[in-house]
């Protein structure tokens, strides 16, 4: 027996509209730690791992570890039927071939529920190594979204270079190329407006601005992001979840040959 | 060109 009650249901709402075009079809595991889910796009180029632990939601019921298959396009139609205020309660019972989303108002005067069919989905779990990344660097969501729209308009590919002196955000294409310099910037009136950049050594490493576009569709569960990376490494760019946990998005570099 | 690298060479399976 499941039972996840999230007085925040935006939140779930929110996780789903950043992941669904990334990966099609994912198993969410359920066990005492959280509610989380790790898949890779279709490719293989990328991967997204969520966690929202089990002290984030107001009552958290999972009597044994579940991995519940779900598509993923289904299960945003299924939660675009919450109201943005509404509480989401997640029911399953073991071994059961459906899920349950029940939607509650906030003054209980409105009560849902939509049952969704689970599927099997044969899913590769990967061992994501604790890796000491060479640069940190930790800056509004919105300007790096913004980055990212902005660059791919230009081209294809973005090299994204850190060092001491800052961060540089590169792009070719036929029309021309363009780069965008930011500067560590911790003289802001906001926490969440600064621009933080931790450098081991310098780095520079090119990406898909295809896939970073992709993963900045998590920009409204979080007011900051962090990129970090190291040379020869997959990227990680990571969205906190207030309270409850992250969103995590790895892409692999592409590589000179 | 460069080549795109796939996720799955970098992390290994459970």
């Amino acid at each position: 027996m499941l039972e996840l009650r999230l007085l925040q249901g935006s939140l779930l709402k929110k996780v789903l509209e950043a992941i669904k075009d990334l990966v099609t079809d994912a198993n969410f595991d359920c066990s005492a730690t959280g509610f989380s889910l790790q898949a890779m796009d279709s490719s293989h180029v990328a991967l997204v791992a969520l966690l929202l632990r089990a002290e984030g939601f107001e009552h958290y019921r999972c009597d044994r570890n579940l991995s519940m298959g779900m598509n993923l396009n289904n299960m945003s139609k299924m939660l675009k039927c919450a109201g943005n205020d509404d509480i989401i309660t997640i029911k399953a019972d073991d071994g059961g071939d459906t899920v349950t989303f029940m939607f509650e108002s906030p003054n209980q005067d409105k009560i849902s529920d939509f049952e969704m069919k689970l599927m099997d989905i044969d899913s590769e779990h990967l061992g994501i190594p604790e890796t000491e990344y060479e640069a940190i660097i930790r800056m509004p969501s919105q300007e790096f979204a913004r980055i990212c729209r902005d660059l791919s308009t230009i081209g294809d590919t973005v090299v994204i270079s850190a060092s001491k002196e800052g961060v540089k955000f590169s792009t070719k294409g036929d029309i021309g190329s363009a780069n965008v310099v930011c500067r560590q910037n911790t003289s802001v009136d906001k926490p969440e407006d600064a621009t933080v950049i931790e450098i081991q050594q310098p780095v520079s490493l090119t990406f898909a601005l295809r896939y970073m576009n992709s993963f900045t569709k998590a920009t409204p569960l979080s007011n900051t992001v962090t990129v970090s990376m190291s040379n020869e490494l997959p990227v990680v760019v990571e969205y906190k979840i207030a309270e409850m946990g992250y969103i995590r998005f790895y892409l692999a570099p592409k590589i000179e040959e | 060109d460069a080549q795109q690298g796939r996720i799955s060479s970098f992390f290994k399976k459970k």
